[in-house]
């Protein structure tokens, strides 16, 4: 989703 | 992960690291801002409410760790270790905390992704996480005498989100409709109120002389 791109990152 | 990110990651490491060694080994916190700190404890708050709910990977969680035990620890020391407390300069660290958190706060909660608690509070630290600086660098102008340490610190912590937007840019390329312009944005805002200080201190690294900023 959307959100998913970033959460991976600090 | 790629090399950009890694690099950011290992800056932004190196940077909590070299604040945490001067005040741990000088015991003192001369010329650092309290509130930034306390802003960077409440990004890293807000930013990882996940830690335990969604496991990305050791490396991941490990950071994540380390980024709040570092920050809530700065902020320990500077409220209540009783020699480093001395140094914390209160007079001159004057920056008012809610002018920054609640335009953020208001912000995040129209401009999002998403409007979900979590969403929202995410959004939330990438936005207070771009001005958070904003209290260390007005000290830094009215102290007007940067040691070493603080300016290195200062500018690992650009530099670290500088980095972070080569990530961003080389995922852009290798990873189908990767785009996330609210992140972006914040990064390039975050990033853009260094560059006077990443000036004054390329100056001072170049000329070889003392660290000033103009009042």
């Amino acid at each position: 989703s959307q959100g998913q791109g970033h959460k991976d990152e600090l | 992960m790629n090399i950009f990110r890694l690099a950011g990651d290992m800056t932004h490491l190196f940077s909590v690291l070299v604040l945490l060694l001067k005040i741990h080994t000088i015991k003192s916190c001369a010329g650092i801002s309290l509130k930034t700190q306390e802003l960077y404890a409440l990004v890293f708050t807000t930013r990882y409410l996940d830690i335990f709910t969604d496991f990305i990977s050791l490396y991941n969680t490990v950071m994540k760790l380390i980024f709040l035990g570092s920050s809530f620890s700065i902020v320990w020391y500077i409220r209540r270790h009783k020699i480093v407390r001395r140094s914390y300069d209160k007079d001159q660290d004057t920056f008012r905390h809610y002018f920054l958190v609640i335009p953020c706060l208001v912000l995040a909660v129209f401009i999002n992704h998403k409007f979900t608690f979590k969403e929202v509070m995410w959004t939330f630290s990438l936005y207070l996480e771009a001005v958070a600086i904003l209290p260390q660098l007005v000290l830094l102008q009215r102290t007007r005498n940067i040691d070493n340490l603080t300016g290195q610190y200062v500018f690992l912590l650009g530099a670290y989100r500088a980095l972070y937007i080569l990530n961003w840019i080389y995922r852009h390329f290798t990873e189908p409709h990767y785009v996330h312009w609210i992140t972006w944005i914040a990064g390039v805002v975050q990033t853009l109120l260094y560059a006077d200080f990443f000036y004054y201190y390329f100056q001072s690294w170049k000329n070889n002389e003392k660290l000033q900023l103009p009042a």
